[in-house]
Protein backbone atom coordinates (compact mmCIF):
# COMPACT_ATOMS: atom_id res chain seq x y z
CA UNK A 1 0.00 0.00 0.00
CA UNK A 2 1.27 3.02 -0.76
CA UNK A 3 1.19 6.60 1.18
CA UNK A 4 -1.41 7.97 -0.90
CA UNK A 5 -4.00 5.36 -0.74
CA UNK A 6 -3.20 4.74 3.08
CA UNK A 7 -3.61 8.62 3.33
CA UNK A 8 -6.79 8.84 1.27
CA UNK A 9 -7.97 6.04 3.40
CA UNK A 10 -7.10 8.08 6.69
CA UNK A 11 -8.90 11.45 5.56
CA UNK A 12 -12.16 9.06 4.60
CA UNK A 13 -12.29 8.10 8.03
CA UNK A 14 -11.10 11.40 9.50
CA UNK A 15 -14.40 12.31 7.81
CA UNK A 16 -16.50 9.92 8.89
CA UNK A 17 -15.84 9.94 12.40
CA UNK A 18 -15.69 14.06 12.57
CA UNK A 19 -19.01 13.87 11.62
CA UNK A 20 -20.32 11.20 14.08
CA UNK A 21 -18.68 13.31 16.73
CA UNK A 22 -20.04 16.45 15.88
CA UNK A 23 -23.78 14.95 16.05
CA UNK A 24 -22.47 12.59 19.35
CA UNK A 25 -21.25 15.84 21.37
CA UNK A 26 -23.07 18.58 20.06
CA UNK A 27 -26.61 16.39 19.54
CA UNK A 28 -27.01 18.62 16.35
CA UNK A 29 -27.01 17.73 12.64
CA UNK A 30 -27.87 20.58 11.02
CA UNK A 31 -26.41 21.24 8.20
CA UNK A 32 -25.91 17.45 7.60
CA UNK A 33 -27.73 16.00 4.89
CA UNK A 34 -29.30 12.55 5.90
CA UNK A 35 -30.09 11.64 2.44
CA UNK A 36 -26.09 11.98 1.71
CA UNK A 37 -25.38 9.66 4.72
CA UNK A 38 -28.37 6.99 3.97
CA UNK A 39 -26.61 7.13 0.34
CA UNK A 40 -23.17 6.47 1.37
CA UNK A 41 -24.89 4.12 4.22
CA UNK A 42 -26.00 2.12 0.76
CA UNK A 43 -22.52 2.24 -0.94
CA UNK A 44 -20.75 0.53 1.91
CA UNK A 45 -23.25 -2.05 2.66
CA UNK A 46 -23.22 -2.79 -1.50
CA UNK A 47 -18.91 -2.57 -2.08
CA UNK A 48 -18.38 -4.04 1.38
CA UNK A 49 -20.25 -7.63 0.22
CA UNK A 50 -17.24 -9.37 -0.21
CA UNK A 51 -16.70 -8.73 3.53
CA UNK A 52 -17.44 -12.31 4.24
CA UNK A 53 -16.05 -14.27 0.99
CA UNK A 54 -12.93 -12.51 0.12
CA UNK A 55 -10.35 -12.07 2.54
CA UNK A 56 -7.75 -9.11 1.47
CA UNK A 57 -6.14 -7.71 4.79
CA UNK A 58 -7.06 -7.32 8.38
CA UNK A 59 -6.50 -3.56 7.76
CA UNK A 60 -8.92 -3.69 4.84
CA UNK A 61 -11.72 -5.78 6.95
CA UNK A 62 -11.04 -3.64 9.38
CA UNK A 63 -11.90 -0.63 7.69
CA UNK A 64 -14.77 -1.79 5.82
CA UNK A 65 -16.47 -2.64 9.30
CA UNK A 66 -15.80 0.96 10.82
CA UNK A 67 -17.03 2.36 7.73
CA UNK A 68 -20.34 0.46 7.25
CA UNK A 69 -20.92 0.91 11.50
CA UNK A 70 -19.95 4.57 11.72
CA UNK A 71 -22.02 5.69 8.62
CA UNK A 72 -24.66 3.13 10.35
CA UNK A 73 -24.45 5.03 13.23
CA UNK A 74 -24.44 8.98 12.08
CA UNK A 75 -27.80 7.64 9.55
CA UNK A 76 -29.51 6.34 13.28
CA UNK A 77 -28.50 9.40 14.57
CA UNK A 78 -30.41 11.20 12.40
CA UNK A 79 -33.42 9.60 11.79
CA UNK A 80 -33.79 7.86 15.96
CA UNK A 81 -32.26 10.41 18.38
CA UNK A 82 -34.61 12.53 20.03
CA UNK A 83 -32.32 15.35 20.51
CA UNK A 84 -30.59 14.79 17.03
CA UNK A 85 -33.53 14.06 15.23
CA UNK A 86 -35.05 17.53 15.80
CA UNK A 87 -32.21 19.71 14.26
CA UNK A 88 -32.39 17.93 10.80
CA UNK A 89 -33.00 20.55 8.63
CA UNK A 90 -35.88 18.13 6.62
CA UNK A 91 -37.10 21.44 4.62
CA UNK A 92 -34.03 22.00 3.45
CA UNK A 93 -32.88 18.92 2.37
CA UNK A 94 -34.70 18.11 -0.52
CA UNK A 95 -32.64 16.62 -3.34
CA UNK A 96 -34.18 13.35 -4.99
CA UNK A 97 -32.32 10.46 -3.64
CA UNK A 98 -34.18 7.70 -4.94
CA UNK A 99 -33.05 9.23 -8.56
CA UNK A 100 -29.53 8.81 -7.79
CA UNK A 101 -30.16 5.53 -6.66
CA UNK A 102 -32.21 4.46 -10.08
CA UNK A 103 -30.23 6.41 -12.12
CA UNK A 104 -26.61 4.87 -10.98
CA UNK A 105 -28.46 0.93 -10.61
CA UNK A 106 -29.36 0.89 -14.20
CA UNK A 107 -25.78 2.28 -14.89
CA UNK A 108 -24.16 -0.56 -13.16
CA UNK A 109 -26.67 -2.91 -14.85
CA UNK A 110 -25.05 -1.70 -18.73
CA UNK A 111 -21.61 -0.94 -17.45
CA UNK A 112 -20.02 -3.69 -15.47
CA UNK A 113 -16.89 -6.12 -15.07
CA UNK A 114 -18.95 -8.82 -15.24
CA UNK A 115 -22.79 -9.70 -15.06
CA UNK A 116 -22.64 -11.05 -11.81
CA UNK A 117 -24.99 -10.05 -8.46
CA UNK A 118 -21.60 -9.45 -7.29
CA UNK A 119 -19.63 -7.16 -9.46
CA UNK A 120 -23.30 -5.25 -10.39
CA UNK A 121 -23.27 -4.53 -6.72
CA UNK A 122 -19.78 -3.57 -6.92
CA UNK A 123 -19.81 -1.00 -10.06
CA UNK A 124 -23.28 0.60 -8.14
CA UNK A 125 -21.22 1.48 -5.14
CA UNK A 126 -18.62 2.99 -7.32
CA UNK A 127 -21.19 5.23 -9.37
CA UNK A 128 -23.14 6.04 -6.06
CA UNK A 129 -20.27 7.08 -3.85
CA UNK A 130 -19.82 9.69 -7.24
CA UNK A 131 -22.54 11.36 -6.59
CA UNK A 132 -23.40 10.72 -2.88
CA UNK A 133 -22.15 13.88 -1.97
CA UNK A 134 -24.56 16.09 -4.02
CA UNK A 135 -27.75 16.54 -1.95
CA UNK A 136 -25.00 17.79 1.44
CA UNK A 137 -23.44 20.17 -1.48
CA UNK A 138 -27.15 21.61 -2.35
CA UNK A 139 -27.99 21.70 1.17
CA UNK A 140 -24.73 23.63 2.49
CA UNK A 141 -25.53 26.10 0.14
CA UNK A 142 -29.30 26.50 0.73
CA UNK A 143 -28.00 26.91 4.77
CA UNK A 144 -25.41 29.33 3.18
CA UNK A 145 -23.51 29.87 6.75
CA UNK A 146 -21.29 26.15 6.94
CA UNK A 147 -20.48 25.26 10.65
CA UNK A 148 -16.56 24.24 10.79
CA UNK A 149 -17.26 20.67 11.80
CA UNK A 150 -19.53 20.64 8.56
CA UNK A 151 -17.07 22.24 6.36
CA UNK A 152 -14.34 20.64 7.67
CA UNK A 153 -15.74 16.65 7.15
CA UNK A 154 -16.58 17.87 3.24
CA UNK A 155 -12.98 18.99 3.04
CA UNK A 156 -11.65 15.87 3.90
CA UNK A 157 -13.85 14.43 2.03
CA UNK A 158 -13.05 15.66 -0.97
CA UNK A 159 -9.14 15.13 0.02
CA UNK A 160 -9.72 11.34 0.21
CA UNK A 161 -10.95 12.15 -3.70
CA UNK A 162 -8.05 13.86 -4.73
CA UNK A 163 -5.49 11.24 -2.40
CA UNK A 164 -7.03 8.25 -4.31
CA UNK A 165 -6.58 9.69 -7.80
CA UNK A 166 -2.68 9.81 -6.56
CA UNK A 167 -3.46 6.53 -5.74
CA UNK A 168 -4.29 5.31 -8.98
CA UNK A 169 -1.59 7.62 -10.71
CA UNK A 170 1.46 6.18 -8.84
CA UNK A 171 -0.16 2.34 -9.05
CA UNK A 172 -0.82 2.75 -12.55
CA UNK A 173 2.82 3.49 -13.45
CA UNK A 174 4.30 1.51 -10.51
CA UNK A 175 2.28 -1.93 -10.84
CA UNK A 176 1.99 -3.74 -14.06
CA UNK A 177 -1.42 -3.88 -14.02
CA UNK A 178 -4.13 -2.40 -17.05
CA UNK A 179 -6.07 -0.16 -15.03
CA UNK A 180 -10.18 0.06 -14.69
CA UNK A 181 -11.84 2.46 -15.85
CA UNK A 182 -14.91 2.08 -14.14
CA UNK A 183 -13.37 3.91 -11.01
CA UNK A 184 -11.10 5.94 -12.46
CA UNK A 185 -14.00 7.68 -14.71
CA UNK A 186 -16.52 7.84 -11.54
CA UNK A 187 -13.76 8.91 -9.34
CA UNK A 188 -12.96 12.13 -11.83
CA UNK A 189 -16.13 12.80 -11.43
CA UNK A 190 -16.40 12.49 -7.88
CA UNK A 191 -13.48 14.69 -7.19
CA UNK A 192 -14.70 17.29 -9.68
CA UNK A 193 -17.81 17.89 -7.99
CA UNK A 194 -15.66 18.80 -4.69
CA UNK A 195 -13.83 21.46 -6.93
CA UNK A 196 -16.08 24.22 -6.58
CA UNK A 197 -16.16 23.67 -2.78
CA UNK A 198 -12.68 23.89 -2.18
CA UNK A 199 -12.55 26.64 -4.42
CA UNK A 200 -14.90 28.66 -1.70
CA UNK A 201 -13.32 26.46 1.37
CA UNK A 202 -9.79 27.61 0.15
CA UNK A 203 -10.59 31.40 0.35
CA UNK A 204 -12.21 31.34 3.90
CA UNK A 205 -8.90 29.60 5.30
CA UNK A 206 -6.78 32.33 3.61
CA UNK A 207 -9.12 35.11 4.39
CA UNK A 208 -9.38 33.75 7.96
CA UNK A 209 -13.24 33.82 7.59
CA UNK A 210 -16.35 31.86 8.22
CA UNK A 211 -17.09 29.55 5.05
CA UNK A 212 -19.40 30.94 3.10
CA UNK A 213 -21.11 29.39 -0.16
CA UNK A 214 -22.45 31.72 -2.76
CA UNK A 215 -26.11 31.46 -3.46
CA UNK B 1 0.92 -7.12 -17.58
CA UNK B 2 -2.80 -7.43 -18.91
CA UNK B 3 -4.18 -8.32 -15.86
CA UNK B 4 -6.76 -5.73 -14.66
CA UNK B 5 -6.20 -4.02 -11.46
CA UNK B 6 -7.25 -5.86 -8.47
CA UNK B 7 -10.25 -4.74 -6.73
CA UNK B 8 -8.24 -4.42 -2.66
CA UNK B 9 -9.22 -1.03 -2.65
CA UNK B 10 -11.66 0.46 -0.04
Amino acid sequence: MNAFRFLGDMTHLFSVLVLLLKIYATKTCSGVSRKTQELYLLVFVARYLDLFTDYISLYNSVMKIVFITSSAAIVWYMRRHPQVRRTYDKEQDTFRHSVLVAATFVLALIFNDRFTFREICWAFSIYLEAVAILPQLVLLQRCRNVDNLTGQYVFFLGAYRAFYILNWIYRYFTEGHHSRWIPWIAGLVQTGLYADFFYYYFLSWKNNVKLELPA
Amino acid sequence: DCLPAPKDEL
